[in-house]
């Protein structure tokens, strides 16, 4: 069957979906261990909610520190602060978006 | 509404113009290079309505004040774009100009002929980088334009209030502008 351009050759175009594998952190809190979580951690770095700690990388662990950035980003998104990667802040995580930081030193607010 | 540290602006004698050129070399080729271009003019005329600055295509790519390109990974800027969806573009505070799309996304100017189901609307995306070349930095207000994420097949191309009143703080208001020709609901999604 011919399928008319472009369904045939767009649609599928997720495979390289840079943050869908954060799915797994959903329900992660402050005393969990997840592995992989150091990416997660990478991405609020990124994003400048976790000050970045020098010849130190980031662990496996939801720490006080962690859920202290995770409130912040719930905090400036106007999502529901639970401190936790619920749904509603998993979803936010997962979503495409600007590359230019929410939170860096370098951003003052009104 | 927020602004980078230090609130940088453009500086220019009034009435400030500003010139914008896309690279001839990092495009895109399945849509329509016209249709790339009016994106963009509905995009910096939406900007230009509020504020009395006006923006202009320019001849030469290199003289630009604000240079547009779609780029692949590791451009060279030290912001590497990371394939479909992800981050979607970045731009440069003033009065740097630089402002990038990430080559890898399915970039789109009509949902009616575009299926891809991570398509993103080049309009939308180019309203808010534009706010980020004029000097706003991300708002924790989701119904703005300077909210930092879009969902694929979704459109948010209308200033809100809080987009408004952040520009207006830097450049002033433009004569002709008025709060009440503000729509009420601006965000639509074709994803049925």
């Amino acid at each position: 069957r011919t399928l008319p351009y472009p369904s045939t050759e767009l649609t599928d175009r997720t495979d390289n979906n840079t943050w869908r594998d954060f799915i797994k952190f959903l329900d992660a809190g402050r005393g969990s261990h997840v592995s992989g979580m150091s990416e997660l951690k990478k991405y609020f770095q990124r994003f400048g909610y976790l000050e970045q700690v020098p010849e130190s990388n980031p662990t496996d662990a939801f720490d006080d520190r962690f859920e202290s950035s995770v409130v912040d980003y719930q905090k400036t998104l106007g999502l529901p602060v639970t401190g936790k990667i619920d749904s509603d802040t998993v979803s936010q995580i997962m979503a495409p978006r600007c590359g230019v930081a929410d939170r860096a030193v370098h951003v003052t607010g009104r | 509404y927020a602004y980078f540290y230090g609130e940088p602006r453009w500086a220019r004698s009034s009435p400030m113009t500003l010139t914008y050129a896309l690279s001839p070399g990092y495009s895109i080729d399945y849509i329509a290079q016209s249709d790339i271009e009016s994106a963009f003019d509905r995009a910096f005329s939406r900007w230009s309505a509020v504020i009395p600055v006006n923006f202009t295509a320019a001849e030469d790519y290199w003289k630009a004040d604000i240079k547009i390109g779609f780029f692949s990974g590791d451009h060279g800027d030290g912001e590497p774009f990371d394939g479909v969806l992800g981050v979607l573009a970045h731009a440069f505070s003033p009065e740097n100009g630089r402002f990038h799309l990430d080559a890898a996304e399915r970039w789109a100017v009509d949902f009616a002929s575009e299926k891809s189901r991570v398509a993103v609307d080049l309009e939308s995306v180019a309203t808010h980088e534009i706010g980020h070349v004029l000097g706003l930095a991300h708002t924790p207000v989701k119904e703005a334009v300077m909210y930092p994420s879009l969902r694929p097949r979704t459109k948010k191309v209308d200033l809100k209030i809080d987009d408004v009143k952040g520009v207006q703080a830097l450049y002033g208001s433009n004569p002709n502008f008025k709060f009440s020709s503000l729509l009420q609901s601006d965000t639509s999604s074709s994803f049925g």
